[in-house]
């Protein structure tokens, strides 16, 4: 899903 | 999270961490950039700001309030508390020709034209330049001091790890964000002709110092 891109990335 | 992607965070906490030792045993911000740490400033809240609207992880989110605070931290040393010892006379890049490009390039190339997310654009595209000032500094007064070197190389090096985490994902995760990746290497092209600097002098004990 789109919304879990590099969100949980620094 | 793989080993490349925690060792660079590790390596990111780290050059935070010597920045922060540097000013605060030697009294001194004398060779920074204060215009990069206000740009560094500005990339961690503009990036962060997803700490309103999503949860990821403990770890997540006390790195992401220990960047930003830090950073304003860093910004208060340069600008208030050892104003006196700060350079700026050799810190004179002009950030608009980052700010204004980078910000016209996250209108326009995005991955969801929502404020949030061209936020997000924003920062990572800006982060790929943010140390521009900084080795512009450098080349500007011709040295650095090795701490000053240390805190470079440990800042450079944790986005060539996240390459490497990226890679990694791209085959084990299917993970791919053209944004992210474009703009790592970037960031981490502009580093190399300091990498060569930091591996063949200040690892054998010398200073940087280019010649005149």
């Amino acid at each position: 899903k789109k919304d879990a891109r590099v969100k949980d990335e620094l | 999270m793989n080993i490349f992607r925690l060792v660079g965070d590790m390596s990111h906490l780290l050059a935070i961490i010597i920045l922060l030792m540097k000013m605060w045993k030697s009294r001194s911000v004398a060779g920074i950039s204060g215009k990069s740490q206000i740009l560094f400033a500005i990339v961690f809240t503009t990036r962060y700001l997803d700490l309103f609207t999503s949860f990821v992880s403990i770890y997540n989110t006390s790195m992401k309030v220990f960047f930003i605070g830090t950073s304003y931290v860093t910004v208060y040393f340069i600008y208030q508390h050892f104003k006196p010892t700060y350079d700026s006379n050799h810190d004179t890049f002009r950030v608009e020709f980052l700010i204004v490009p980078v910000g016209g390039l996250a209108f326009l190339v995005n991955h969801e034209f929502s404020l949030l997310e061209i936020l997000w654009t924003f920062s990572i595209y800006l982060e790929s330049v943010a140390i521009l000032p900084q080795l512009f500094m450098v080349s500007k007064t011709g040295e650095a001091e090795s701490i000053t070197s240390h805190y470079l190389f440990a800042l450079g090096s944790y986005r060539a790890l996240y390459l490497l985490n990226w890679i990694y994902r791209y085959y084990f995760e299917g993970f791919f964000d053209l944004i992210a990746v474009v703009a790592g290497c970037v960031q981490t092209i502009l580093y190399c002709d300091f990498f060569y600097l930091y591996i063949t002098k200040v690892l054998k004990g010398k200073k940087i110092s280019l010649p005149a």
